[in-house]
């Protein structure tokens, strides 16, 4: 019933939510539905549990859509979501990780950023709380993490699209994955999917200092974009936030490894045309499709080498 | 709703890290609505900003004034986002 859902368009939030649903009831067995808190607008945060049984098993999170008007990314977490339910018991690799490590994977991060992207401003990035003192709306979700909070390429006017917020995990949305992981515990990997710059990336962004584990991290990157690349030959570039962008302080990657997360990534998917967010759904198949095997790469790595 | 009508986003690539700079600049003049798609980060690399038309001009002029090349990425942002609209109706009416 999944695959009637058409993955080559975009779709609105009650949509993306109805076909959880679906692909639930469609792999009973291997995919689950949990809420990990509620939106700024009281919207439900959902995040799908692929697990094959086994308690407090390594896992791994991936999460698309923190900035809303990144309307590819949503829709590749749809796309790969499906993927991972439907390859289950017939593609060796995705087997053999689903037996022994579980993924949580939140599709609609910023819901009510996403809805608003539908209802009033198809450009808006940021979440929707309200700011004391401001009239200006919301705080970008990858500003607003313990990590380096407040300091280079973040901003304090909350008119600004890089806007950091009140204080550190002020944002429900962001809050409500800090809570989950810490209190899950063994969660070894975290993927956060951006559009559209077409890079890989990993800690630090908020300082210039290597991280320890730099080398072990950029010689996966570099892998995963080799793979990435030989589907369509779309070039990606790779390497720390910091050295790759600019500095970015209070980023999820960031965070995720000063907490012990060893294996943090960032993707900035597609466009390889001259569309940035307002990317052709005639492109979201392809741009899923090539960053399937990047993805696998890192998720049989984090697999491969436990700590 | 809100509409983007004859909006831009232009594709600037700075040649220096001072018109990196300069570009961060333009960014932070709240009065001039600039939407950084994609950052200035390095010489080379673009940047891509959407920029409301009501201040096209100001901002072309900001450019030309300090050498920054710069080519025009999208023509009219709510063209693409009608287009976008149509592509989803037909999409749900298929699926029906």
């Amino acid at each position: 019933r999944a695959n009637q859902f058409n993955f080559a368009s975009y779709h609105t939030l009650e949509e993306i939510y109805d076909w959880m649903d679906t692909l639930v009831a469609d792999h009973p067995n291997l995919v689950s539905k949990i809420q990990i808190g509620e939106s700024y607008e009281k919207r439900p945060l959902y995040v799908l549990k692929f697990s094959t049984g086994g308690s407090n098993r390594p896992a791994v999170w991936l999460d698309t859509g923190i900035h809303s008007r990144e309307w590819v990314t949503q829709a590749t977490g749809v796309w790969t979501a499906n993927k991972l339910a439907e390859d289950y018991g017939h593609d060796p690799t995705v087997t053999s990780l689903l037996d022994t490590v579980d993924i949580f994977f939140e599709i609609v991060t910023n819901p009510d950023g996403y809805a608003f992207t539908h209802s009033s401003n198809r450009l808006w990035r940021k979440t929707r709380s309200i700011n004391a003192g401001s009239s200006c709306i919301g705080v970008d979700p990858n500003r607003n993490w313990d990590a380096g909070f407040g300091d280079a390429g973040s901003s304090s006017n909350p008119c600004s699209e890089t806007y950091h917020g009140p204080y550190a995990h002020s944002e429900s949305e962001v809050k409500s994955i800090v809570d989950f992981i810490k209190s899950h515990g063994n969660v070894k990997a975290l993927i956060s999917i951006h559009s559209y710059s077409q890079m890989l990336m990993f800690p630090y962004g908020y300082k210039r200092t290597p991280a320890p584990d730099h080398e072990e991290l950029n010689e996966l990157a570099k892998k995963a974009v080799s793979d990435l690349a030989a589907v369509y030959g779309t070039k990606y570039t790779y390497g720390s936030i910091a050295d790759t962008i600019y500095l970015a302080a209070g980023t999820t990657v960031d965070w995720a490894y000063e907490n012990g997360v060893k294996y943090s990534y960032t993707f900035e998917l597609r466009d390889t045309g001259r569309y940035g967010f307002l990317l052709p759904s005639s492109q979201i198949i392809p741009t899923a499709t090539e960053t399937w095997p990047a993805l696998l790469d890192i998720l049989v790595h984090v697999q491969q080498h436990p700590y | 709703e809100q509409l983007f009508v004859g909006d831009q986003v232009l594709r600037v690539v700075a040649s220096s890290e001072e018109q990196i700079a300069l570009l961060r600049a333009l960014g932070e003049q709240v009065e001039l609505q600039v939407d950084f798609w994609r950052d200035p980060t390095k010489p080379g690399r673009p940047a891509d900003l959407r920029v409301p038309f009501s201040r096209l001009q100001a901002v072309k002029i900001f450019l030309e004034s300090h050498g920054i090349s710069y080519s025009i990425m999208i023509e009219d942002v709510q063209q693409l986002l009608d287009e976008e609209k149509r592509t989803m109706m037909l999409s749900r009416r298929m699926e029906r």
